[in-house]
């Protein structure tokens, strides 16, 4: 028996909101400790990895390791039929062939239950190294959103160069070239408003703007997104899922020709 | 702006 409650459907209904552009299908492993997610886009370019723990949930239990194959277009859609208040429910049997989410209104008047098709899908395990970064960048959330959004205008690719003086963003395209740059912030009164910069060598890297604006997808989960930088190896673009967990990507970048 | 790469060519597939 499978079975982790949420008393609000808001998180995962940001939560799936924030990986359907990037996943057709993922396996949720579900254990004692929590659902993991580790999905690879179409392109193999990015990798999302997702963690919810146990303790984080109001109910859980998980009395067998489950591996549940989901479509997260059908996935996204039953959520989208829940209200943000609504308790979310998802069930499921030790050998299921479905899962059931179980939608309830906040003054219990109201009970949906939608039940999913799982699919069968060949698992690949990525072995992520643990990797010191040279520059670990925490910025708002919504200030990262804005520069994807607003470089991707000029050209297909950004690039990241990140000092002690602070991070920049450029694109340049067949229209001109933009960039933006942010200091570390002295001192912030708010801490979701502030820029931290932990550097240990300069990097500059360049990253397709298509799974950027994807990644930002996320922004509703967490004020911050934390910038993990180094030479030649992919980023990570990290959001904290409020007391439950983490949604992390990460991402190849462009090499030079 | 360079070529695109793989991510799981720097993670190894286990």
């Amino acid at each position: 028996m499978f079975e982790a409650r949420l008393a609000q459907s808001a998180i995962l209904k940001k939560v799936l909101e924030a990986v359907k552009d990037l996943l057709t299908e993922a396996t949720f492993e579900c254990s004692d400790s929590g659902i993991q997610v580790q999905a690879m886009d179409n392109a193999h370019v990015s990798l999302v990895s997702l963690n919810l723990r146990s303790d984080g949930f109001d109910k859980y239990r998980c009395d067998r390791n489950l591996s549940m194959g989901m479509n997260i277009g059908t996935m996204t859609k039953i959520l989208r039929c829940a209200s943000s208040e609504d308790t979310v429910t998802l069930r499921a049997v030790d050998s299921p062939d479905n899962i059931i989410f179980i939608f309830e209104s906040q003054n219990k008047e109201k009970l949906a239950e939608y039940e999913m098709k799982l699919i069968n899908m060949d698992l690949e395990h990525l072995g992520i190294p643990e990797t010191m970064y040279s520059c670990v960048v925490k910025m708002p959330s919504q200030e990262f959103a804005r520069i994807c959004r607003d470089l991707s205008q000029f050209g297909e690719a950004i690039t990241i160069a990140c000092s002690k003086e602070g991070i920049k963003f450029s694109a340049a395209g067949d229209y001109g070239n933009a960039n933006v740059k942010l200091a570390q912030t002295a001192d912030s009164d708010k801490e979701e408003e502030a820029v931290l910069i932990d550097m240990q060598e300069p990097v500059k890297l360049t990253f397709a703007c298509r799974y950027l604006n994807s990644f930002v997808k996320a922004t509703p989960l967490c004020a911050q997104v934390k910038l993990s930088m180094s030479s030649d190896v992919p980023l990570v673009c990290e959001y904290q899922i409020g007391e439950i967990g983490h949604i992390r990507y990460y991402l190849a970048p462009k090499i030079d020709d | 702006t360079g070529t695109q790469g793989r991510i799981d060519s720097f993670f190894k597939v286990l």
